[in-house]
């Protein structure tokens, strides 16, 4: 089983 | 005063046909170097970067930096007011709170004019950090497309694995398992069909099937696709888009629970 991470874990906010 | 010419508006209706299944609405980013738009898809796993050159117009002005709101349902049913071979130009003034489509016809007898109103969208941009990724992969666009909708069939995952040798998809579910190898093309005569593989580190990762087949969307704006991966971070998939820029997605992995 996976699980979807977020892109907003890899990504901040500028 | 903001206003692009584009000869080719087919092109312009491709990038739509790429991102209006992932994205709902978007900001243009209108600038001296060209159109860029930046957004996550409503689920935040995936984002849209797309980059159109202020140099691959054919004509292109503008004065001042414009962020145009955009509603992509809305942008459609105007793009599909245009024939392929027409010629398109986009204009706002300053500060506008619309936009205007104009096409002319390859022969200019017919011409046509239709305003968008434009929407006040939250802006949110990520910082995309500069990554040296292990592998970077080419291959023909539909052979990406096809193997996409082909392994969608067997599950919502779909691993790939690259190394040396070559690139493996993999998806397995309820009916059973697929695998499909693609090995590097020895000798090509068309660099279009080419297979091929830059490789510092095997990695193996991944994702959601879904959005591969949304980003798919874009084929028709590029013969090559090209994949880079590195362990534990987002895949892009990059689409040049003739002399005038890229569409790239950025797709997170799955993880092992």
């Amino acid at each position: 089983p996976t699980k979807q991470v977020s892109l907003t874990s890899f990504f901040k906010k500028k | 005063m903001f206003e692009a010419r584009l000869v080719q508006s087919s092109i312009f209706k491709k990038v739509l046909e790429a991102i209006k299944e992932l994205l709902n609405e978007a900001t243009f980013d209108c600038s001296d170097s060209g159109i860029q738009l930046q957004a996550m898809d409503s689920s935040h796993v995936s984002l849209v970067s797309l980059n159109l050159r202020s140099d691959g117009f054919d004509q292109y002005r503008c004065d001042r930096n414009l962020s145009m709101g955009i509603n992509l349902a809305s942008m459609t049913k105007i793009m599909k007011c245009a024939g392929n071979d027409d010629i398109m130009t986009m204009k706002a003034q300053d500060n506008a709170d619309s936009v205007t489509f104009m096409f002319e016809s390859p022969n200019q007898e017919k011409m046509s004019d239709y305003e968008m109103k434009l929407m006040n969208l939250d802006q949110e941009h990520l910082g995309i950090p500069e990554t040296d990724y292990s592998c970077v992969i080419k291959l023909p666009s539909a052979e990406f497309a096809r193997i996409c909708r082909d392994l969608s069939q067997f599950g919502e995952s779909v691993v790939i694995s690259c190394t040396k040798e070559g690139v493996k998809f993999s998806a397995a579910g309820d009916i059973g398992s697929a695998n499909i190898k693609l090995a590097q093309t020895a000798n090509v005569d068309k660099e279009d069909e080419a297979v091929s593989i830059e490789m510092q580190e095997k990695v193996s990762l991944t994702f959601a099937c879904r959005y591969l087949n949304y980003f798919t969307k874009a084929t028709p704006l590029s013969p090559q696709v090209c994949l880079s991966m590195s362990a534990e971070v987002p895949l892009v998939v990059e689409y040049k888009i003739g002399e005038i820029g890229h569409i790239r997605y950025y797709l997170a992995p799955k993880i092992e629970e």
